[in-house]
């Protein structure tokens, strides 16, 4: 909750399209590096 | 000359959104193709042993699956009515559809790589409607971005 | 002369364009109609399951964890911090305002 919207990524069952969770995965892998 | 820059670029504007619709509407025929894949193999197994599989054995769609290394440390908090889960991963994850799992399974016939037999094609072409059977046909022979 | 020729060609370019932009929206509400009724006919969902050993499969010997979620359930996730142990933290949020979420921890061990 202390988090600024801009800084989450957000996904919807049945309602986002499965890019989106191919964008959190990306974020998710950049950060590891 | 003003005209003719306005136009191009309206024109180019126009052939980006129909790419994007492509490739939207070649993730729909993906995603039927698996989604009636499954329902067949499951279907024959089910006669095959005249009986479902146990209901602990089985994840019912839709559902997502969310991977990490077996070495992460994993912490979950839940709320007490269970509609709110926090997880703590040491380490990197992955999120996936119920598609990308479908897909993963072969049950698009490998038509997402452009890797498919004149078969599979054949059953895939089956699955869908008349009018989209030549987008099948396209991405067997690896014309999917 | 040629840049008239030009825009002529531009305007008929533009009309197929449109034409064909028409055709693929109406191929992608008739895709997205025929799942909808493979997801809602009685027999497609009685048999559209995955089993535990399918999805161990598909993903090497990872730890898997599978959320079955009701509709409009949303999912989110920060982008990564640095922790206090010098740690980046990786964390995923579910919150339903439907149903309640089930989880399952899937591992082939």
């Amino acid at each position: 909750s202390s988090l600024t919207p801009s800084a989450t990524y957000t996904y919807k069952f049945t309602g986002s399209p499965s890019k989106e969770l191919n964008d959190i995965n990306q974020m998710i892998r950049q950060s590891g590096v | 000359a003003q005209e003719c820059r306005e136009l191009e670029t309206e024109r180019l504007r126009r052939l980006e959104r129909i790419k994007q619709k492509q490739a939207q509407l070649q993730e729909l025929i993906l995603q039927q193709i698996a989604f009636k894949n499954l329902v067949q193999r499951n279907r024959q197994l089910e006669e095959k042993n005249n009986r479902p599989p146990p209901p602990n054995t089985i994840i019912h769609l839709p559902f997502i699956i969310v991977n990490t290394s077996k070495n992460t440390i994993i912490d979950c908090s839940i709320s007490n009515d269970k509609f709110e889960y926090l997880f703590n991963f040491d380490n990197l994850f992955e999120i996936h559809d119920d598609v990308e799992v479908l897909k993963r399974m072969g049950l698009a016939f490998g038509l997402e790589s452009g890797r498919c037999t004149q078969e599979q094609l054949k059953i895939a072409r089956s699955f869908v409607p008349k009018a989209l059977q030549p987008y099948v046909t396209e991405m067997a022979q690896g014309a999917i971005n | 002369q040629e840049v008239l020729e030009q825009v002529e060609v531009l305007k008929a370019n533009i009309a197929e364009l449109e034409t064909q932009e028409k055709e693929l929206d109406m191929q992608k509400a008739c895709l997205q109609q025929s799942i909808k009724h493979l997801n809602e006919d009685p027999s497609g969902c009685r048999y559209s399951y995955v089993t535990h050993e399918d999805i161990c499969d598909a993903f090497g010997g990872d730890t898997l964890l599978a959320v079955m979620a009701p509709s409009g359930t949303q999912l989110e996730v920060p982008v990564p911090e640095m922790g206090q142990n010098g740690q980046k933290k990786y964390q995923v949020n579910l919150r339903s305002h439907v149903a309640p979420i089930q989880v399952m921890l899937i591992n082939r061990e």
